[in-house]
């Protein structure tokens, strides 16, 4: 096994959020703990759930942005769609 | 853009009749169009806010002006947001001076202004093309979300970046989202751009993706989820001419923007495969790639370069490079009669396959080969036009052979549309030249074409569903070209919907459609329950609340086309039409596939009020098969005598 395994950026899918157009402040953090929460039930701790997110969708996509190593987003993908951070061109 | 408009519309520069979708939808008044792409040039006049009264109450978005290069929004230019996490987060590096929403790359404004932009008298390029460049929707706000940016191993805009640039724009209470940009054909829950487009249209909101610039391959269509407009490119009625003339007397027309060449005399004219420098190879130099050609052989002469290789190779530039006084582009087989007029480096033009073959084999005939190349300068009334442009991306679709994409065509060749002054058209860097207006072609400027038509529709018919408007705009397009001949691709033969999906749009039928096929969420995740996904994978999609029918048949998904893939003997296919017109009798016009036979039952249909649906059958039966045809082609069409309400029918009678 690699003494480091190679992380990269996935998107964890969740579909949408619950909360209405009229949204505060308030739902938005909420949806973020969520996130932590959900991450970190599956890397341990929601400190490091809060480290590996980098965009936390929270108006209308629920969702997050986060790096992993691939074991990790395998494991998550289990539950929930997840897919590579892919890049895309212009045309 | 200065002459795209006038071309769909038809319509003479500078007349606008009072009966054109432009005064009837009030030039997208209010609507707001956003992009998503490589950020917006603020400072254009495209976006200048001279007679724009107050920002529609429904905006919520934002100005992003935290940084010294940051954009300041106006009352047209009115939201500006950037996203770049993704972007990071794939080894992507930005320093505080490029962390804004500045488009710095031309692009997005080149496509945001083609979509929203003002009206701009005196637009051109280098005095090319000169005359007034508008967007579809003048009036409409416009949004930019940038999400691109320079690229990593070929890439510049992040899945990441991309659906947190339709989250905000959903928040901020915009009506079409636009965009240019795309991958390869891939699974709807692989693709953030998928994703964050059924969530835009689950909120209402129209969004236009370009189909991608990987034609002519067969199965090259990328974005291709049903709830995406998608578009492919073709051509408009106006070329930028500079002649090849050639010593022997031949004269070959070709396309540039380039400056003349500083004689008025012939000049020495080799091959890049003549030139070749000692290590390379002869396809490589005749493709003029990097460090391939020997500046000794070229020098003072014009090079002839064969089209193709990388992308991302400007050959004008190699060519420049090794000393050459100017280049001729000739196209390879597949692109055809295809001819781009590029604002080159040096004097230049491009010119089609055959006239590369006269060149090619002028040069291999005589020991002194002398060529010229005249000035570019603009012509209109082009025959025949428009024609599929050769590196529009083709059905079949590779995700879901099932649903034709693209759905439409729109101009994307030679385009003239608002330009980033931050850096010059070829991105060169010793390239110093900057215009405020700028051609390029690709899907992604024909997609903000059909981007401005949504946001007049939007202004006219608010109600709308964003299906009904994607039925609207393609059901009434058009598939003869101004030669009253069904359109060709870029080989001259004649084009198939794997290209043109519906036709080439017509901004003025669009508006007032007759009947639509609309489609709403719940139609949608039938559409994917029917593909094949699991429950589970679902779940998401539905918010939990809904439950995939027992029977659910793609064939009886009411897209406005009707694809039957892999038919055996017979099939029946299922359409209900919305009257959005006048109470009256459609009757119905077939089409035959070739070795199919299509029966319509009922026959026709009497609407009595507005608002009211329909539903008939289409039976295809194989009749016989055509060896050497995977595919056939068909369509049908609906008419009250006023209104013309088609759909292209594609049948695959192999599995």
């Amino acid at each position: 096994a690699p003494a480091f395994a190679i992380k990269k950026s996935y998107i964890v899918y969740l579909g949408s959020h619950a909360h209405g157009p009229q949204v505060t402040t308030a739902d938005l953090d909420g949806v973020t703990e969520s996130h932590y929460e959900f991450l970190g039930s599956f890397l341990g701790s929601k400190d490091k759930a809060r480290d590996a997110i980098f965009y936390s969708y929270k108006r209308h996509i629920n969702g997050f942005a986060a790096t992993l190593e691939e074991e990790e987003a395998d494991e998550i993908a289990k539950h929930v769609p997840v897919f590579l951070n892919k890049g895309k061109k212009l045309h | 853009t200065t002459h795209s408009w006038d071309f769909m519309l038809l319509e003479k520069e500078g007349v606008i009749h009072s009966s054109s979708v432009w005064n009837q939808a009030r030039f997208g008044e209010d609507t707001i169009i956003a992009n998503l792409d490589t950020g917006v040039w603020p400072e254009s006049d495209s976006f200048s806010d001279k007679g724009f009264g107050p920002i529609p109450s429904k905006w919520k978005g934002k100005c992003e002006d935290d940084t010294p290069t940051g954009v300041k929004c106006n009352r047209k230019l009115i939201g500006a947001r950037y996203f770049n996490k993704g972007y990071e987060a794939y080894g992507g590096k930005l320093n505080s001076t490029n962390k804004s929403a500045r488009d710095d790359e031309g692009h997005g404004t080149h496509t945001l202004s083609t979509a929203g932009g003002n009206f701009v008298p005196g637009a051109n390029v280098f005095g090319l093309g000169n005359g007034t460049a508008k967007g579809g929707s003048p009036k409409a706000r416009v949004a930019a979300y940038k999400v691109c940016w320079a690229p990593i191993n070929g890439s510049e805009c992040f899945d990441a970046d991309i659906m947190a640039g339709f989250d905000a724009a959903i928040h901020d209470g915009v009506d079409v989202i636009s965009v240019s940009l795309g991958g390869d054909p891939t699974d709807y829950f692989n693709d953030g751009l998928a994703i964050g487009a059924f969530h835009a249209v689950k909120n209402g909101i129209v969004v236009v993706c370009s189909a991608g610039n990987s034609g002519p391959i067969d199965g090259s269509v990328s974005n291709v989820a049903p709830w995406m407009i998608t578009v492919g490119a073709s051509t408009l009625d106006r070329e930028f001419q500079a002649f090849v003339e050639l010593r022997n007397g031949k004269r070959l027309k070709g396309t540039s923007l380039s400056r003349p060449l500083p004689k008025d005399t012939f000049y020495p004219l080799i091959s890049g495969s003549q030139a070749k420098a000692a290590d390379a190879t002869d396809e490589d130099a005749l493709r003029c790639l990097p460090e391939t050609l020997d500046p000794k052989k070229v020098k003072g002469k014009i090079l002839a370069c064969l089209r193709g290789g990388s992308a991302r190779v400007d050959k004008g530039y190699q060519a420049l490079m090794a000393g050459a006084a100017g280049m001729i582009l000739c196209n390879d087989k597949l692109s055809g009669n295809e001819i781009i007029a590029d604002p080159h480096v040096l004097p230049a033009s491009q010119i089609t396959y055959e006239d590369g073959l006269e060149v090619i084999a002028y040069i291999d005939s005589t020991d002194d080969p002398l060529a010229y190349i005249t000035a570019p300068s603009a012509q209109t009334g082009i025959k025949p036009a428009p024609f599929m442009a050769s590196f529009s991306s083709r059905g079949p679709n590779t995700v879901t052979p099932q649903l034709l994409k693209p759905d439409i065509t729109a101009p994307g060749v030679n385009i003239i549309a608002a330009y980033t002054e931050a850096s010059s058209p070829t991105d060169e860097a010793f390239d110093k030249r900057k215009t405020p207006y700028n051609t390029e072609s690709g899907t992604s400027m024909s997609c903000p074409h059909v981007s401005g038509v949504a946001g007049l529709l939007k202004t006219l018919h608010p109600e709308w569903s964003p299906a009904a408007i994607r039925s609207a705009i393609v059901t009434t397009a058009r598939t003869r070209d101004n030669t009253m001949n069904p359109m060709v691709d870029g080989s001259f033969e004649e084009a198939t919907p794997f290209s043109y999906g519906h036709g080439h749009i017509r901004p003025n039928r669009a508006m007032d459609p007759g009947l639509i096929y609309d489609l709403n969420v719940n139609d949608y995740l039938d559409f994917l329950c029917a593909s094949g996904y699991r429950k589970t994978m679902l779940q998401p999609f539905s918010d939990g609340h809904y439950k995939c029918p027992q029977t659910a048949h793609l064939r009886d998904f009411n897209y406005p086309s009707i694809t039957v893939h892999a038919l055996e003997e017979s099939a029946t296919v299922t359409r209900r039409v919305k009257n959005v017109g006048s109470p009256g009798t459609y009757a119905v016009n077939i089409r035959n596939p070739l070795g199919i036979s299509v029966s319509v039952e009922p026959t026709t249909l009497t609407f009595k009020d507005v608002g009211e649906e329909k539903s008939y059958n289409v039976t295809l039966t194989v009749k016989w098969r055509e060896n050497d045809e995977a595919y056939v082609f068909g369509g049908l069409t609906w008419t009250d005598g006023k209104h013309y309400v088609r759909s292209p029918i594609v049948v695959s009678t192999e599995s």
